[in-house]
């Protein structure tokens, strides 16, 4: 543990934590990615299924059992709770695209053929464009809340700090995770476009709105 | 050493 991952974890969980609230305080799940959250979901499930059979330290079980819960916390809050305020219609990203390719390159690129490890590295590739369908959707739409802005930033906050932690791993250790660095760069990348209206517009306290 | 990935990582 390092520095680094830690406040990337930290980020993470500020990320699910603004969610949340702001599903609750505006009683609406209006301009989430519905599609997001179900990927999220199955990351969170394929990755931690070491749950089972091997134990890292206290800090990673709570980390992954909140992973796995919250995420399904929140699809319970957008397809029960507050069901009329997720519009469909809007999320509209072809997920098949995202999972086909990631299931493929999983079978291809992992530490090892068994069940456990092409899931993981299926979890691995689906986290670095689940994301996309909420892109896709603000993208659409041109514009989102405030609130959903800060939720996108602390999740890509979490992702670009995952870098430097890897770069500190390589000095500290001597060694590299090809499979998580490559995804996790991908990863981060899809992020820049937001990175740069986020800084320019919302922190400059203007409203989040895509050029026409 | 087995070939596995950073499975410490979140």
């Amino acid at each position: 543990m390092n520095i680094f991952r830690f406040f990337g974890d930290i980020s993470h969980l500020a990320s699910i934590f603004i969610l949340i609230h702001k599903i609750h305080t505006s009683r609406s799940c209006r301009g989430i990615s519905f599609k997001t959250q179900v990927l999220y979901v199955a990351v969170f499930v394929t990755r931690y299924l070491d749950l089972l059979y091997s134990w890292v330290s206290l800090y990673n079980f709570v980390m992954k059992v909140f992973f796995i819960a919250s995420s399904c916390y929140i699809l319970y809050l957008m397809k029960v709770r507050f069901r009329p305020t997720n519009d469909p219609s809007i999320d509209t990203f072809r997920v098949e695209y995202l999972v086909g390719p990631c299931a493929v390159l999983a079978l291809i690129f992992n530490y090892g053929y068994a069940v456990t490890e092409v899931l993981w590295s299926f979890s691995i590739f689906l986290e670095s464009v689940a994301i996309l369908p909420q892109l896709f959707m603000l993208q659409r739409t041109g514009e989102a809340e405030t609130i959903t802005t800060h939720y996108l930033a602390a999740l890509g906050a979490y992702r670009t700090l995952y870098i430097p932690n890897w770069i500190y791993r390589y000095f500290s250790e001597g060694y590299v995770d090809p499979i998580a660095v490559t995804a996790g760069l991908v990863q981060t990348g899809l992020y820049l476009d937001f990175f740069y209206v986020y800084f320019t517009k919302v922190l400059q306290g203007q409203k989040f709105e895509l050029p026409a | 050493d087995t070939p596995e990935g950073n499975k410490d990582e979140l």
